[in-house]
């Protein structure tokens, strides 16, 4: 569902150049439960944004669903990201100003799918889920850093992408509370077959995986 | 060196309030690895903002080197959080401005003791210890998840304070890269008797602790 070719980022930097990917080659079959794993620095955000649609490419290609996403429109990527790829940020991103209810429902009222009913009840049902069902009215700066991460986590979850970015998504995360999300994960890739894309540093993550890739210095070098 | 007394703390919300600390005692010797470990919200960020004078507690007491903080003016609490108490947050609070250098060498011109030379030679080596010797003219916006937080490490360790406080410090960190901060702090302790408190949900952490305190809801439950 994901394939990348020859993959580079390069980011301009005073006098210098950092390479952050150099020429990454990686194919993801539909419904993989993927780790991506590597020393820190080493290029998985990086590469988790240009599938993503976050940021473009400096040269190589990714292609989702078969579709080369250099060629999509500003008006075409809003729509993947919307509908197709859900993007679990290393940091949260949440909005400040909305409380944990009204940040998971947002992508459903953007989707303009649902009734306000449905939408308020897929939400609550998401956040129960992750242990968030008494923090409904909680704004981000009201919440310790793994709610914020968990909230992060029910909004890239509650509109059933078909493909999961999770970047680090149990950092935050005590290993009791870390397992009950990674179970949520297992089930909604085993039941609707959602693709995850996973980077982490957590063992623990890696017992969930199918398939590990290590990147090191921009590079795969395990597969 | 921190003596702890019923602190409570309180986060009015709406119509209820967080009981977010319910009456916490602890004392912390000088020289301590103390980790402080519970699930995700259970108060491990709120009793470390108590210590660092982040925030006011609800009831209770909170005494540093056996002064009652709550005593303290706002210069005077200012005054301990340049000189003794270092803090490492979990969400980094790096000066987004300033470039890695520029961040790390923060406190020292604010403390107005050496001179710039050497302060940009501390700030330097402490860098270079961390992993962080080619990241110096990056801003905080233009490193890696892992990078910022080494930042902030090293900005709250380059003054040499009595107390380092530190909030999830390996949360985005691999284990090798954690494993040599969790090295260089356990020669800080023993070369400079730096008393170091984390938070962590990270069990190699705790190989470094030498002694370890649970909470739960708001509570100690086992120390
Ligand atoms: N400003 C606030 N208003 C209301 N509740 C708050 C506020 N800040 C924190 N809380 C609540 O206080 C409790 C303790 O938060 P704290 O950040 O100390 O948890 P933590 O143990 O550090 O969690 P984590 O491991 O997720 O970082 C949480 O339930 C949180 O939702
Ligand atoms: N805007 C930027 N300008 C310059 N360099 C950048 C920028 N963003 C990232 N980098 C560099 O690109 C490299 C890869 O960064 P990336 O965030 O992908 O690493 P990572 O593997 O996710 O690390 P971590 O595990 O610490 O989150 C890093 O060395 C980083 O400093
Ligand atoms: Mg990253
Ligand atoms: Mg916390």
């Amino acid at each position: 569902i994901v394939e990348i070719n020859g993959l580079t980022k390069d980011y301009p930097l005073d006098k210098t150049i950092v390479h952050a990917l150099r020429g990454v080659d990686l194919k993801i079959a539909q419904g993989s439960l993927m780790s991506i794993i590597g020393p820190s620095g080493s290029g998985k955000t990086t590469l988790l944004n240009m599938i993503g649609c976050v940021d473009k490419a400096t040269a190589g290609t990714v292609k989702i669903g078969g579709v080369d996403i250099s060629g999509l429109s500003d008006r075409q990527i809003t729509d993947l990201r919307l509908h197709k790829v859900g993007f679990i940020f290393q940091t949260f991103n949440l909005i400040p100003v909305l409380n944990t209810l009204e940040n998971v429902e947002f992508p459903l009222l953007l989707m303009g799918k649902l009734s306000n009913a449905q939408i308020r009840a897929k939400a609550k049902k998401l956040l129960d889920a992750v242990g968030l069902g008494d923090y409904f009215n909680h704004r981000p700066g009201e919440l310790s850093g793994g709610q914020r991460q968990r909230v992060a986590i029910a909004r890239a979850l509650v509109t059933e992408p078909s493909i999961v970015l999770a970047d680090e998504p149990t950092a935050n995360l005590d290993s009791v509370t870390g397992a009950s999300i990674l179970n949520l994960m297992q089930s909604m890739n085993k039941e609707l077959g959602t693709t995850f894309i996973f980077s982490t540093h957590d063992p623990d993550v890696l017992q969930y995986a199918r398939s590990i890739v290590k990147i090191h210095d921009g590079r795969i070098v395990e597969a």
